[in-house]
């Protein structure tokens, strides 16, 4: 009985994507509300540009691995100390991965006058807002959408690299700015080398047709690297000044929501103020991390797995705190924690043959000879009692039905 | 520091109040 009231059936069938795309019912407040796509799905005009070129789930799951590494470097050093001219990055080697090139979701927005549209990256982990620009004077990789040309918009203008602005940027990238001609120069690297390079500028930003924000600080990239999937840039949704929350606030007061899709093949939302938010949303409190603010911090404080709480102390979660973020696909916890959850999890999915691990996936199963499969429920509970039951199609990662594999797995330290 | 990924993500709708310094969870935000 506790089997079923705490467990999820799932259509083995189910459990791959469409290679069509199914538009979400939702109807949200239209006017602040941007469509979110996977940017390997069916839904993206960049799946239809670059088949060719999808990573397979374990480059994606490495990919992922290079951005949790950025995270910690970056919590574990003080910010600002590397000096960034634009002729450096140009020596900086990108490696075959990205962090914000791995399972990532985006959206489309307009910039300029007369408006260009961009299918930008959203990135609740970092500040910046950054699209490639022409002329491109160093590297830049190919994209979906044409690249933007400030000199055919009206309301481009570049930021002073000696404005109180352009020093506001040693915070929201780690690196302090330089200087070319007057211009601010702004760069911006993730962990793995991919990076960002270009003028620090001002513009008109269009998110729907009646939000439109003039004088948007974004980075105009000149020098890019990386494998941006074909995405036109990245959107910063972090804490500091310079991201487009912060930009933003005096109409949505930093008050943002998302839904991400339950597939590739399906479509969720991005949504700018107070509308449309579920009256059932449970809040816990935002916590600081000191080494990184523009993190948005939060106290995990226990797990349950098939509607069983994991013997672990609320402690072993605080000593390295958490962090939530739109780019990371596997949600990291603490080795204890992960040994617990994994072995529970294992206990009750005994009755299924194991698979293969997959990269970082070390709980993994093949359902080839099933139609329907039971999982444990898992539920993360948040301080403040909050309990968030996680999706079905949150528990597990699916590479193919051989290989579907607990969607979870540990830092190196429970101190990480 | 652990990291609330994307996978765990899905369909819920996430909320950030960065005035408020809350972040809300609600089952079911896509459809």
């Amino acid at each position: 009985r506790r089997d079923l009231e705490h467990s999820h059936t799932i259509q083995v069938s189910s459990l791959l994507p469409s290679s069509i795309c199914s538009l979400a019912t939702k109807v949200l407040d239209k006017k602040s509300s941007l469509q979110v796509v996977h940017k390997h799905g069916p839904c993206s005009q960049l799946y239809h540009h670059d088949k060719a070129n999808i990573p397979t789930h374990a480059e994606i799951l490495l990919q992922d691995v290079a951005r949790v590494k950025s995270i910690h470097s970056k919590l574990a050093k003080s910010l600002g100390s590397t000096k960034v001219d634009q002729t450096d990055a140009a020596n900086i080697p990108a490696k075959d991965g990205s962090v914000v090139g791995s399972g990532n979701y985006v959206v489309t927005v307009g910039l300029g006058t007369p408006k260009k549209d961009l299918t930008l990256i959203f990135d609740t982990g970092s500040d910046i807002t950054w699209t490639q620009c022409q002329p491109c004077v160093g590297t830049c990789y190919k994209q979906q959408d044409p690249v933007f040309a400030p000199s055919l918009s009206s309301t481009y203008s570049n930021i002073s690299c000696n404005s109180t602005t352009c020093n506001s940027l040693a915070s929201a990238t780690g690196n302090t700015p330089g200087c070319s001609s007057s211009a601010c120069v702004y760069g911006i690297q993730y962990g793995d080398s991919s990076f960002s390079v270009g003028i620090f500028a001002k513009e008109k930003l269009t998110l729907t047709s009646t939000d439109v924000f003039d004088d948007f600080l974004f980075g105009c990239g000149q020098n890019n690297q990386g494998l941006f999937g074909g995405a036109a840039g990245l959107i910063g949704l972090g804490r500091d000044k310079l991201s487009l929350p912060s930009q933003t606030a005096s109409k949505y007061r930093k008050y943002f929501s998302y839904c991400l899709p339950s597939s590739s093949s399906s479509t969720g939302f991005l949504s700018f103020g107070y509308g449309g938010v579920s009256k059932f949303v449970k809040f816990t409190t935002l916590t600081t991390i000191s080494q990184g603010t523009s993190f948005y911090g939060i106290d995990i404080v226990g797990i349950s797995v098939g509607g069983k709480k994991l013997p672990i102390s609320a402690s072993l979660f605080t000593a390295g705190g958490s962090i939530i973020d739109s780019g990371t696909v596997i949600t990291r916890l603490p080795p204890t924690a992960y040994t617990a959850l994994s072995s529970e999890f294992r206990k009750l999915m005994s009755q299924y043959p194991k698979a293969q691990p997959l990269s970082i996936l070390d709980t993994c199963y093949d359902f080839t000879k099933f139609s329907s499969v039971s999982v444990p429920m898992i539920s993360i509970f948040f301080r403040g009692g909050v309990e968030v039951p996680i999706a079905a199609k949150g528990i597990l990662y699916v590479n193919t039905i051989s290989q579907v594999c607990l969607a979870f797995a540990g830092n190196n330290d429970d101190t990480d | 520091v652990g990291i609330f990924g994307n996978t765990q993500q899905k369909t819920l709708q996430v909320v950030y109040d960065g005035v408020g310094g809350k972040l809300g969870f609600a089952t079911g935000g896509c459809s």
